[in-house]
């Protein structure tokens, strides 16, 4: 069935059978924690994680049908957005904690080791209380972790061939998609129409919050990464570079 | 550089009908 054919239901059910299994970092944690080993055990992960997160992407229904451009634009602008979202979720009944893994969980002040990276955790732990106050539930979460995918590039480039012209506006119609799926999942909780167009409202302005705390960790990591703190490589490195260039 | 060789591996992972968690 084509994703303009779903319900919202269904969309959902789609989107919530695509989320990745939980990952583990699986290394022994020397603790305390040096600049270079905390970074090295962040990396390790988030390569982890980036792998999964495109097989993710490939089951949002209608992903696949953008053009190849497209798909990698997106990802590679959103990938550290998408990497916070699934932290902050994780993280959300845990107040205080940052769980990257069942595996590897930090406290706020471990992040002392790490040169710049408690403003980092700050930022990731408010964003964090916010969805808590919230009451975030699942089937939001994942309707706005596809928003964070397939908005990501909107406003960067503007299509000039026909194939450009075609997989836009495919975008534009799966990210309709996504928005009615988000507002289905919202009129589900019992709220008032009043209440149910805040919470949309509250849910959606949180993702600039990701944004910017997303560029705040990539500007981290280059720097970590030209200082030598850290290795990076693999798709981290690609994703990074893209970034970076 | 093309968009492709800039980005290898997500390409790869792109176009692979393999699971990705068989490449990890």
């Amino acid at each position: 069935v084509h994703h303009s054919a779903m319900s919202p239901e269904e969309f959902i059910s789609r989107i919530m059978e695509a989320e990745p299994p939980e990952i583990y970092l699986m290394e022994d944690m020397n603790k305390p924690f040096t600049e270079s080993s905390m970074m090295m055990s962040l990396t390790n992960l988030a390569d982890k994680e980036l792998v999964l997160m495109i097989s993710w992407a490939k089951k949002i229904p209608g992903f696949v049908e953008l053009s190849l451009a497209d798909q990698i634009h997106l990802l590679k602008c959103c990938w550290l957005e998408i990497l916070m979202l699934g932290l902050m979720w994780r993280s959300v009944d845990h107040p205080g904690k940052l769980i990257f893994s069942p595996d590897f969980k930090l406290n706020r002040e471990e992040g002392q080791c790490v040169e710049g990276i408690m403003e980092i955790f700050d930022m990731l732990l408010a964003a964090t209380s916010r969805f808590r106050e919230l009451k975030l539930q699942r089937e939001e979460y994942v309707c706005l972790k596809a928003m964070i995918l397939l908005n990501s590039y909107l406003c960067t480039n503007s299509p000039e061939t026909a194939e450009e012209l075609e997989s836009r506006n495919k975008l534009l119609r799966l990210l309709d998609s996504v928005i009615d799926a988000l507002v289905w999942a919202i009129s589900k909780l019992g709220l008032t129409t009043q209440q149910q167009t805040l919470r949309l409202g509250h849910l959606t302005m949180l993702l600039s919050h990701i944004r910017h705390v997303s560029n705040k960790g990539m500007d981290h990591l280059s720097t970590m990464k030209r200082k030598n703190v850290v290795l990076v490589y693999d798709l981290l490195l690609e994703m990074l570079d893209a970034n970076t260039t | 550089t093309s968009l492709k060789e800039k980005h290898k591996i997500l390409h790869q992972l792109l176009q692979n009908s393999t699971s990705p968690v068989d490449l990890a």
